[in-house]
């Protein structure tokens, strides 16, 4: 079970951009 | 061939559509004290993107409003209307994929007006290129 935080931490970086 | 260095003049979304973009204008904003307004625009757009019928979404919004929407460099720079909707949407469980859209865009252009325009002549970004 995530806290929020890792809930946080996980959907800013599926939006960061990938590697070219 | 356009380099990857030119298209992060061209605008604040270019720089944020690459990888090596990003992370030197987070290591600016880290250093700015100002990162939160990065995060908090990476928030709003994985926000977008998930599916509002799994429970850990509604977790997502309000860890969302919670860090950065009620406290925060980012709370400060949103307008009072802004703030009170999402704290309302939040309230009353109703969220919805574009409710951080207009928090986003008032984000956004507080860093194209300023931290990426500072980022463009900073000593970090003309080390780099």
């Amino acid at each position: 079970y995530d806290s929020e935080d890792d809930l946080l931490q996980k959907c800013i970086s599926s939006a960061m951009p990938k590697k070219r | 061939l356009e380099s990857p260095v030119s298209r992060w003049t061209r605008s604040l979304l270019s720089l944020l559509a690459d990888q090596d973009g990003a992370q030197l204008f987070r290591s600016f904003l880290e250093r700015e004290a100002a990162v939160d307004t990065l995060d908090f625009w990476f928030a709003c757009n994985g926000f977008r993107q998930m599916d509002l019928r799994e429970p850990k979404t509604l977790r997502v919004a309000k860890a969302i409003h919670k860090r950065y929407v009620e406290h925060s460099a980012v709370s400060r720079h949103l307008k009072p209307a802004t703030r009170s909707y999402i704290k309302d949407t939040i309230k009353k469980q109703q969220i919805d994929s574009a409710m951080f859209d207009q928090a986003q865009t008032e984000i956004q252009t507080l860093m194209e007006e300023n931290s990426y325009q500072m980022f463009l002549t900073s000593d970090i970004y003309l080390q780099y290129i």
